[in-house]
């Protein structure tokens, strides 16, 4: 009844060698994440690729909600700017987020997507804008005074410069200096991505 | 005390930043 050719990549996963050599995941990995991709891209169109509605979809379940950083994530894994994601922009950009990724990685993934206007440095009008953000987002309610405050207070210590924004050097320094700001970019569900989407191997082209 | 927080620590904690609700099945 089926013409089944194993040896047949399936679309979008022409070449998982070349993927798992230019990121930090094994070719089965790359081919579990695969299955992630699959899932998540076939929600509203099932055309390979992932639009921002199936984004927000995955992420927070509805459509509907709007998310400044949602918006900023999917711009980043957006490396080609044309609305969509295929497998290779979204393998590479999750493998930022690896624990084994290079540190220096997660550095430079997190600066971009603090550097809203993407001007090369953090400025205290993007920090206010994102801080807002995250206050309507989670409901959280501060007053402006106190919002304020937590962003002197953080400008005291990381520019360093005292030019009023925050450079890629500057924002290196605080968050080696502060680790805990870097928590969201280290997803350790990456480590157990092969037995999460245990699939992948009907399809596999390696033992490993 | 949110006068003393570092307003990254603040915006990391943000929904939108929480790529792990992927990887939930």
């Amino acid at each position: 009844c089926c013409d089944l050719d194993l040896h047949k990549q399936p679309k979008g996963l022409e070449d998982p060698e070349i993927l798992a050599r230019e990121t930090v995941f094994s070719v089965s990995e790359i081919e579990a994440l695969y299955e992630l991709f699959k899932k998540i891209s076939s929600a509203v169109v099932d055309d390979g690729f992932i639009n921002k509605e199936e984004f927000q979809l995955a992420l927070f379940k509805t459509s509907q909600k709007e998310s400044l950083f949602a918006d900023r994530v999917f711009d980043l894994f957006d490396t080609k700017h044309d609305g969509i994601l295929g497998f290779e922009e979204f393998a590479r950009a999750i493998s930022v987020f690896h624990p084994n990724a290079p540190i220096d990685d997660k550095i430079e993934f997190s600066f971009q997507l603090y550097d809203l206007k993407q001007q090369g440095f953090i400025e205290r009008q993007e920090v206010k804008q994102m801080v807002v953000a995250t206050l309507a987002e989670s409901g959280m309610n501060l007053s402006d005074e106190i919002i304020e405050s937590i962003i002197d207070k953080t400008f005291e210590e990381a520019d360093t410069k005292h030019d009023g924004k925050i450079d890629k050097e500057e924002w290196r320094s605080l968050v080696l200096r502060h680790p805990s700001l870097l928590k969201n970019m280290t997803l350790q569900y990456l480590k157990d991505i092969t037995t999460t989407f245990p699939s992948f191997v009907f399809y596999s082209q390696v033992d490993d | 005390r949110p006068a003393v927080m570092n307003a990254f620590e603040l915006i990391s904690t943000s929904q939108g930043l929480n790529l792990g609700v992927l990887f939930e099945k």
